[in-house]
């Protein structure tokens, strides 16, 4: 939740996070 | 809360390959995904003109685009994929073609229909593993692509062989091994099950066997059902370990 919450406050870190995520990344942003 | 912007769809949609390549099961687990949001999506009609709906479709046809460029390739990793495909194709707006499936169906007939002429209806193990894989991608190909089916001569150019596994199914559905213990019962019961699905399966494809194969699906059930009979008889006759039955007992 902690990660979710960085990411969901932080735009670039969070288009850099979707850019390069695995399976899990997917799963989890969808 | 992870796709807020334009820009976070943009970034996940440019990340389909490397999402696709990055696990065995991605492929499966992200059309999954996909269709569960189209479904979701759909039942909201409200929401369907939001950037989300435009880009949600956008990732979709992506991922089919690319999963299709790989397939048309390399051939369709298996029947149950492709089954995945076809299903998130029908909610989009506009129907992506399906994969080339030359290459596929020529690999998967070469397997499949070799385990027939290999097939021994006195062993226990069924074996037939490959010509499952090529029934069911038949199965999948003549509920979303029958055209291409009809290309390739299916059913007719299939009969003769299909015809030379029938009497060798049948027998194998009704013979009786020497079952000596619940577990070879079970083995066993598992076994007869899968013959029967096996058959009701190409029943479906091949309707001028359709009878025969009926009968055989019936055959392999009833013999299920007898060593289901053993099974119990056996677990209840069976001595009790001596010294797991006398620490037990105590």
């Amino acid at each position: 939740d902690l990660v979710i919450d960085h990411l969901a406050s932080d735009d670039q870190a969070r288009e850099a996070f979707l850019c390069r995520c695995g399976l899990q990344g997917f799963l989890l942003a969808l | 809360p992870l796709l807020t912007r334009t820009e976070d769809w943009d970034a996940l949609i440019v990340a389909v390959p490397r999402v696709i390549g990055s696990d065995p099961r991605a492929a499966a687990s992200a059309l999954t995904t996909i269709r569960e949001a189209l479904q979701i999506q759909r039942q909201n009609t409200r929401e369907n003109e939001s950037i989300a709906a435009v880009k949600l479709i956008n990732l979709a046809e992506t991922t089919l685009n690319y999963l299709r460029d790989c397939w048309s390739k390399d051939g369709v990793d298996n029947a149950s994929l492709l089954d995945r495909y076809y299903s998130v194709s029908e909610l989009l707006p506009s129907l992506v073609p399906s994969p080339e499936l030359r290459n596929s169906w020529k690999a998967y007939s070469t397997d499949g229909l070799a385990e027939i002429t290999q097939f021994d209806s006195y062993e226990i193990d069924v074996g037939l593993i490959s010509f499952k894989d090529w029934v069911n991608l038949a199965s999948v190909i003549s509920r979303n692509e029958p055209r291409f089916l009809r290309q390739v001569g299916f059913p007719t150019q299939f009969e003769a062989v299909i015809a030379e596994l029938l009497p060798k199914l049948k027998e194998r559905a009704e013979l009786n091994f020497d079952l000596e213990d619940a577990d070879e019962c079970r083995d066993e019961q598992s076994r007869l099950d899968e013959i029967a699905d096996l058959a009701e399966e190409i029943a479906t494809l091949f309707p001028h066997f359709a009878e025969q194969l009926e009968r055989i699906a019936f055959l392999a059930r009833l013999n299920e059902r007898r060593v289901d009979g053993r099974r119990v008889y056996l677990e209840e006759e069976r001595e009790p370990d001596d010294d797991d039955f006398d620490a037990l007992r105590a």
